[in-house]
Formats: C-alpha cells, structure tokens, sequence
C-alpha cells in the first residue's frame, strides 16, 4: 500500500528506554509495589529481575483486586505478599527490530508494549500515547 | 491533504454509547465505586448525574490515593468519602457532531475521550482502542 514507508519503519524512536520506565522486581512486596506504582503515577508498570529479564506486568488493579479479599486492608500486611504472585503474565511483547505496523496492531488492545533487545533482555517500552501522536503526525503531514 | 476523508469523517462510528459505558453518580460513596470499578474492571469510568450530566472522571487509582492517607484502609470507611469529592474534573470532551481528527487529537494525551450531545448530555466514549483499529484499518486499505 501507500503507507509502506510508515508502516516499516523501525519502532526505536518510538521506545522509552528502560532506563525511564518505572518498575519492580518479583520478589518485592506489594508494598513496595503500590508505592512505586503511586509514585509513579502509571497504573501497571513491568515487573523486572535484577538482568532485566521480563516477568510481567503489575498493576494497581491487580493491588487492589489483592486486597479486596481482606477484611481490612492494612497497608503493612501488603507486605506479606509478592510481586511474583499478584501479576500478570498476559502482555505485549515485540523486538527492538520490528516495525510500526507490529507495533500500532499490538497497541489496539494493549495500553503499552513491551520492548526487548536481541539478547531477549527488556530494552524498554512503547506507550499508545506515542503511536497516536506518529500517526497524527503523519496525517498532517 | 490527502487524508482529509479520514480527518474529516464523523466520530459516530467510534462512540461507545452510555448505555454500554459504566459510570457512577457524584453522590455515590468511594465504596460503591470501587465496586462498579472492579465489576466492570475498568481503571477508570465517568461520573455522571441521573440527567446525564458529566461531572469527572473516577478511577482506581484515585481511590487508591484517598485510602492510602488512613491508618488502616477498612473498606467500609469508604462509605464515609463520596465521588465528587475524589474523582478529577481534567478530562477530554469533545461533542457527536466532532470530527475524527479532533479525536485523535485528543485521544493522545486521554486513554478515554467524553462526547455530549447537541443538548450537553453525556452520550458515550471513544476509547484509545477504537482509534487505533480505525487507523490501523486505514494503513491496509
Ligand atoms: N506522568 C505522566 N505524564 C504525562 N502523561 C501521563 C502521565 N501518566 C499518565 N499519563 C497519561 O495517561 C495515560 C495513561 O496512563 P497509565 O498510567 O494509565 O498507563 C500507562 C502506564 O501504565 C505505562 N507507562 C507509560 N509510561 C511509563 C513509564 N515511563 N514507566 C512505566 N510505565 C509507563 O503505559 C501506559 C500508557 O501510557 P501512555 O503514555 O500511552 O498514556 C498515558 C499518558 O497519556
Ligand atoms: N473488559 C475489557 N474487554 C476488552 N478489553 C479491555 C477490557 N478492559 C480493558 N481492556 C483493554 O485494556 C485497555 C485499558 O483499559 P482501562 O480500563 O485501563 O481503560 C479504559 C477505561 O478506563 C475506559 N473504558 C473503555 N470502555 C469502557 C466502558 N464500556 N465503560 C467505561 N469505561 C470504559 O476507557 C479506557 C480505554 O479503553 P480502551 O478500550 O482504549 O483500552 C482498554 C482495552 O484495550
């Protein structure tokens, strides 16, 4: 189609390196986690090991949902549970390599994309906040 | 340009009606909200009156702020705060009569946008998704 030259373009100007992406480890408690999370801002954020390999996702839906089987939620006793337990698995993964088009279909049904290197190891991520503001951009152009 | 057909087409087609579009009332208590929000699980969904009037938007997250200043977060001590004096009145409105640039414009900076009707009532949502999959169909015609 016409749109070739959008539509395999790299997605590495779109990435936000990891270096700038919020988030936890696996065993880090819940504790932990809602306070990065509020920190933060973001509602999920990646869930990381120390060599940046990939785990998931966790959320502060997922926090809450946790907590909502307590009869009182004491933020202390956020700390009995982990990461590792409350997240999610089911996200959206693509290489460093792969092209626009990859990444504007995974964004449909996926808040943020997951970036990895060719090493497998997790170089960053990319918003739907950057994806809308390509394609305007190249639909005033 | 060359995308003025795209541009300048009516948003109808993206709104997801309010019937379909959870919400809740700015009398509502937190406690109530949480439960609509978790039900539907949805991170964040509008607050409008019984007339159909948009007062804010109220999410998890806000929830989450506002229990995170007690001691202990005892559900049932939600019942004591309200809506309206939690949910955040920065949100994206634009009206059915809108185009689809404006949309996308929007849909940048806002996971959700609000459409009112000619009348200034709520009549729906277009959520991030719907534009994205209008643009990804466009890039395969
Ligand atoms: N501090 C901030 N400054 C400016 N705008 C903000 C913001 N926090 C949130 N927003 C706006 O709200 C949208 C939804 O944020 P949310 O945290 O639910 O959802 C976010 C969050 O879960 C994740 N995310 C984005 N940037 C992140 C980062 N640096 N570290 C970790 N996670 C990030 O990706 C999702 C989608 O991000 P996206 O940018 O498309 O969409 C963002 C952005 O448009
Ligand atoms: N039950 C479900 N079924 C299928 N996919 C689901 C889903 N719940 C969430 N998702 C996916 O996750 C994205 C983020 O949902 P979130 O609840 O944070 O953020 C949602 C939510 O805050 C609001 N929203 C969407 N549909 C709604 C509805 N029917 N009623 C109220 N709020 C809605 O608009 C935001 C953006 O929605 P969007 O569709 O762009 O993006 C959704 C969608 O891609």
């Amino acid at each position: 189609t016409e749109y070739e030259h959008l539509l395999n373009q790299s997605i590495a100007e779109y990435v936000i390196p990891s270096e700038h992406v919020a988030h936890v480890q696996p065993d880090n408690t819940l504790e932990h986690a809602l306070l990065v999370l509020v920190k933060s801002g973001y509602t999920a954020i990646p869930v990381l090991n120390t060599s940046f390999e990939l785990y998931g996702i966790i959320s502060k839906a997922k926090i809450l949902d946790a907590t909502l089987g307590m009869e009182r939620i004491e933020p202390e006793r956020l700390d009995q549970f982990q990461v590792k337990d409350t997240m999610t698995t089911d996200f959206a993964v693509i290489h460093d390599s792969d092209t626009f088009e990859r990444a504007i279909s995974l964004s449909i049904d996926h808040p943020f994309i997951c970036v990895k290197d060719s090493k497998n190891a997790f170089s960053g991520i990319v918003p739907r906040s950057k994806i809308l503001a390509r394609m305007n951009g190249y639909l005033h152009e």
